[in-house]
Formats: structure tokens, C-alpha cells, sequence
């Protein structure tokens, strides 16, 4: 993936059957941000695979605070990333087993 | 630090943790 200078990972394993998945995202490098983050923590939150969208959790993020509005893409890219490849791990494995 | 908690309007919660200094300046 894209080095946004946020990462985002699993806080859980993935079991691959629930819709909802915990996960964790940090601030790797600030200075690729527009904006200045509210802090370096680690931020954990829930993300229902089936349900949300990364570009609405990027909003709730901002309108909490931890992200300025300018920087609303690149959080948002770097949940689609992590969600993506979750979802592709997640059909590889299914493939795997059929 | 301890880890502090926000929940949004839309119903998701937020848990923030402190990251430790050392490893923000891991490469």
C-alpha cells in the first residue's frame, strides 16, 4: 500500500467469518498530513466489513477531532487499503477451501 | 498514559491510546 504516513492494522485477529473487525490506526509520519493530527495516539475503532464505508469512518474521525478536514482523503485511503486486503485474504482463504 | 474513549454521533467509539515515544521513532 500507499505510504499515506498513516497506518492502519488489525486490533484483532481476522477470523474470517465476522462482518465486524476491530482496528487500529496511528499516525506513522505527520508531516505527510495537510493538517496537524490531534495527537500520536493509536486510535481503535470497529469496522463492519459489509456495512461501512472508509470514507464515512474518516469523517467521524474528523468530526471527533483526531484529523483536520484537509486531510479527509488520506485517512480515508489508508482505511480502504487495510479493507481491501482484508477482503482479498478473506476470498483467497475461502478460495483455498472450497 | 490511559486510554481514553470517544463515542460519535453516528454510534462509533474511538479508543485512543498513547503510543510510546520509543517506537514513533522507530523507522
Amino acid at each position: 500500500a500507499e505510504d499515506t504516513g498513516v497506518r492502519v492494522e488489525l486490533a484483532e485477529e481476522d477470523d474470517g467469518q465476522k462482518s465486524s473487525i476491530a482496528m487500529r490506526l496511528c499516525v506513522e509520519d505527520a508531516k505527510k498530513l495537510k493538517g496537524k493530527p490531534k495527537d500520536n495516539g493509536a486510535i481503535e475503532f470497529s469496522f463492519d466489513l459489509h456495512k461501512d464505508h472508509p470514507e464515512d469512518v474518516a469523517q467521524e474521525m474528523i468530526d471527533s477531532g483526531f484529523f483536520q478536514e484537509c486531510d479527509s482523503k488520506t485517512v480515508a485511503k489508508s482505511i480502504r487499503d487495510r479493507v481491501a486486503l482484508i477482503k482479498w485474504r478473506r476470498e483467497r482463504t475461502q478460495q483455498a477451501n472450497e | 498514559g490511559s486510554a481514553m474513549q470517544v463515542v460519535h454521533s453516528a454510534g462509533r467509539r474511538f479508543i485512543v491510546s498513547p503510543v510510546p515515544e520509543s517506537r514513533l521513532q522507530e523507522p
